[in-house]
């Protein structure tokens, strides 16, 4: 059964969707069956792979749809063994969607069971919130990946999110890990992004991934391309350090 | 009364906290009284001028706690005539608290009217969600402030954002108005960040504002020191920039 690990940090724009989109091409790119799910409104994951016209379906139907197959909302990638679930803005209305509803939480991990089983790897993209979605993927999750930009405003958010995953843990999954904490959008030239860097090793302690993701615009080129790192550059310090967090990552599962 | 601005776009890491606490301290330079308030339960624009521990209350009280006067609520910053309602984790509560109360998204209007008549600007920082907190800022708005970073992912989002401000304008607020769009994070050196601008001049037109901020890493070190750019790197581009936004947007008001 494969593993499912969900990207999760409310703080907006720390590299949740290009830790995912990448990481999945990685385990793809090792000849593993990867299965990326968009629980991204914005749908950021999805646009790196897909065109959006070609979208018919997406995360919005297949969990309020009621009992059809799952992967009939699955469409293949441009990167060999990696398929998707795309989200498209829709996906939005789930929360006021689900109001009320005993089992809300558990609505991803129901629909993800039986596809589980035909993937090695589930990764999840979520959105920069703690609501209903987030908690979704974390229900489903048996890991949660934290990227963390290392800058000031970083380090602020993370009780909240370690509080609702503590929460998510207590009750719905318990089962939940945190798989670790990778620092993204690194500078290594500044001594800010050093010393957030530094803090970040002592508030996780082992949990903190060696690998560090450097800023790098060959990271934020490839999505208009819809091509992973590992084509698009290969020699670039992105594809290097993504292939290494993959690494470190399935070391650790 | 003072003129209301409203700082939104769901996607997140942005600049919408750091134009936020820019702007609002380029108008108290030039001696106008000015109130930021933070509608983002993450609570960045708060910590940037604010020690976390000093905060006794927040917007969460003041929009839940009934009729107390809302200046109760309200900080001085370091920044000379720059006050702030500072938003702390409890703030992600308001939307659960809120359900079912039809006049739920005129709450922050409601107790900003008094407030208006002490402070010429009013700037509102939002959260990266297009939920009932961000609407409670577009309802109390008279302008929203569009920051868009120059990257692959900024565009798709905008129609989303823009489809939420009609709905906004059709019924709660007729009165809001798109103020610009100004580009954010901005590297010249990229082809990628120079081809986005230029769609986003093509799409918005006369919205967009003449002055880009780009990338500077004093933007990113102020507000671990509590400080406006304009104390803590005079001359710095994000300085300069921010000044120069200033001036645009006093002259569009
Ligand atoms: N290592 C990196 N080097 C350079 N650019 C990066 C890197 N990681 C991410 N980016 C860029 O930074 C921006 C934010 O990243 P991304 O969209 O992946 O974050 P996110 O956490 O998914 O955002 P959101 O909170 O909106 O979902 C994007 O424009 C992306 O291309
Ligand atoms: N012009 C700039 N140059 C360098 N760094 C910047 C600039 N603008 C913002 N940043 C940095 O980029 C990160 C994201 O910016 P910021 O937090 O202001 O965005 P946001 O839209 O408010 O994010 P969120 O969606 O989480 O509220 C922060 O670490 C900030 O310091
Ligand atoms: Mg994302
Ligand atoms: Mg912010």
């Amino acid at each position: 059964v494969g593993v499912v690990i969900a990207i999760a940090n409310q703080k907006g724009g720390v590299g949740k969707t290009t830790t995912a989109i990448n990481l999945a091409a990685a385990f793809a790119q090792r000849g593993r069956r990867v299965l990326l799910v968009d629980m991204d409104p914005q749908g950021n994951s999805s646009i790196s792979y897909l065109d959006p016209r070609s979208m018919n379906c997406s995360t919005y139907e297949m969990l309020t749809d009621g009992q059809n197959d799952p992967s009939d909302y699955v469409y293949q990638t441009p990167v060999q063994g990696l398929d998707i679930i795309p989200a498209r803005i829709n996906l939005a209305k789930l929360e006021a969607k689900l109001v009320g509803d005993f089992d809300a939480p558990f609505r991803l991990k129901d629909r993800l069971e039986i596809l589980q089983e035909r993937y090695e790897f589930v990764l999840i993209d979520t959105p920069p919130t703690l609501g209903l979605i987030t908690v979704n993927a974390l229900v489903a999750a048996t890991y949660v990946l934290i990227p963390i930009q290392s800058s000031f405003y970083a380090l602020e958010g993370t009780d909240d999110l370690l509080e609702t995953i503590e929460k998510v843990k207590a009750r719905p999954n318990p089962n939940l890990r945190v798989l670790g904490v990778v620092v993204t959008l690194h500078d290594r030239r500044t001594t800010l992004a050093r010393e957030v860097h530094e803090h970040i090793k002592t508030v996780f302690g082992a949990k903190t991934f060696e690998t560090v993701i450097t800023k790098s615009v060959r990271l934020e080129e490839a999505p208009a391309y819809r091509e992973a790192i590992f084509t698009f550059a290969p020699n670039s310090s992105g594809a290097k350090e993504y292939a290494k967090l993959c690494e470190e990552v399935m070391s650790r599962v």
